[in-house]
């Protein structure tokens, strides 16, 4: 399974 | 949050004032990119579409919401006010944006994090801003002198990119599991972009002297 990146950044 | 992202915001949202100063208080759009401030546009409102479903901090969600406004100002401002409108030059900003929107969006659907569809968006709207400065930098190399508001701008700009390349950097080095390869890549090639607009910027201002940039 891939883990997806928080997107925590604009 | 640490201070390298922090002041990239910052430096981001300084881009965002000295841009919508100069073509309020200066009443004129001349030297200044309908074409990429129309792709900054498109690049925010695609990809903080999740601002209906992601809460990631207030801090975020506000400058999102900012980052859209003022996007959406500076279009409307150029495209549709008086006097604004009459001194965009629609012969010299004529960058085809087409070819950087169409390889952009097939980018976006084939290279992505996970196969939905707002992820293909997302990806979309990073590849898009890597190269959304260009027609800004076509511009400004065809009037080769830059006014001194407008290099002022770009700097910004740039500075922003800087401070989040060390983000990143800073970020890997103390998190685990921090790993963003489309964001790194994109951003890299992104910052590229500013490295002959910086070295001609910093040889105008140096010595204290506040010439016009001069673009070969």
């Amino acid at each position: 399974e891939m883990l997806l990146a928080e997107k925590d950044e604009l | 949050m640490n201070i390298f992202r922090f002041l990239g915001d910052m430096s981001h949202i300084l881009s965002f004032v000295i841009l919508l100063l100069k073509i309020t208080q200066g009443k004129s759009a001349a030297g200044i990119s309908l074409r990429t401030q129309e792709l900054y546009m498109i690049v925010f409102c695609s990809r903080y579409l999740d601002l209906f479903w992601n809460f990631s901090s207030l801090y975020n969600s506000f400058l999102k919401v900012v980052f859209i406004a003022c996007s959406s100002a500076i279009v409307y401002i150029i495209r549709f006010k008086s006097p604004q409108k009459d001194t965009w030059n629609p012969e010299l900003d004529n960058f085809p944006i087409q070819y950087l929107i169409g390889p952009c969006a097939v980018a976006g659907l084939l290279i992505n994090q996970d196969w939905t569809p707002f992820e293909m968006i997302w990806a979309f709207s990073i590849y898009l801003e890597a190269v959304a400065i260009l027609p800004q930098l076509f511009l400004l190399q065809k009037q080769g002198e830059v006014e001194n508001l407008t290099s002022h701008y770009v700097a910004a700009l740039g500075a922003y990119r800087g401070l989040y390349l060390m983000n990143w950097v800073y970020r890997y080095f103390t998190e685990d599991d921090y790993l963003q390869r489309i964001v790194w890549f994109a951003g890299t090639v992104q910052t590229g972009l500013y490295i002959d607009f910086f070295y001609h910027y910093y040889q105008s201002k140096r010595g204290g002297l506040s010439r016009p940039v001069k673009l070969p």
